[in-house]
């Protein structure tokens, strides 16, 4: 574990904090796509299914659970709870369209072909992208409540600072892991533009507004 | 440099 990580896997808890928060305190999941939410389950129970035969660390287990049960959670009040104010006329992205290439990816760049490591893959690919139906939404009503955006800006600072602690441990344990590192930079890639309208417009006080 | 075999990281 080094700091990077750390800070990357708090952030990480962050955000879903942040997007629990939002439901709860607007009493509506307006602006979130449950595409991008389901998308989540889907990569943390492909993942974490080794939590059933790979002991790491309390640490890791105890996150483990947290992000499988916080995502299920996020399921529940989106399909039940605050059902109505959810729109699925603007939450029309393909996720076919993710989901497809994951598996053929997965199937032909693995590790090892062997069922539990080709879902760890397939996680890692689809993970890379199931912020897309997210992004997408917001492209399309081109503005954000602002804690919806404190949301996306945790959630990418997470990926990002995996970025360093790649390039960390590459130096001290001498290992890398270029599924990871080359997903989590597309991954990384996808927030950019977010990034950028962030740090420019939301920090400086203003509302999250896309150029029309 | 040897490839990570055990996934550790979340």
């Amino acid at each position: 574990m080094n700091l990077f990580r750390l800070l990357g896997d708090l952030s990480h808890l962050a955000s879903i904090f942040i997007l629990i928060h939002k439901i709860q305190t607007t009493r509506s999941c307006r602006g979130i796509s449950f595409q991008t939410q389901a998308l989540y389950v889907t990569v943390f129970v492909a993942r974490y299914i080794d939590l059933f035969f790979r002991w790491i660390s309390l640490y890791n287990f105890f996150m483990k659970i947290f992000f499988i049960a916080s995502s299920v959670y996020i399921l529940y009040l989106m399909k039940y709870r605050y059902r109505p104010t959810h729109d699925p006329s603007i939450d029309t992205f393909k996720v076919e369209y993710l989901v497809g290439p994951a598996v053929v990816l997965s199937l032909i760049f693995n590790y090892k072909f062997e069922f539990t490591e080709i879902l760890w893959t397939f996680s890692i690919y689809l993970e890379a992208v199931a912020i897309l139906p997210q992004l997408f939404m917001l492209q399309r009503t081109g503005e954000a409540e602002t804690i919806t955006t404190h949301y996306l800006a945790a959630l990418g600072a997470y990926r990002a600072l995996y970025i360093p602690n790649w390039i960390y441990r590459y130096f001290t344990e001498d290992v890398v892991d270029p599924i990871a590192i080359v997903a989590g930079l597309v991954q990384t890639g996808l927030y950019l533009d977010f990034f950028y309208v962030y740090f420019t417009k939301v920090l400086q006080g203003q509302k999250f507004e896309l150029p029309a | 440099t040897e490839r990570r075999k055990g996934h550790d990281e979340l």
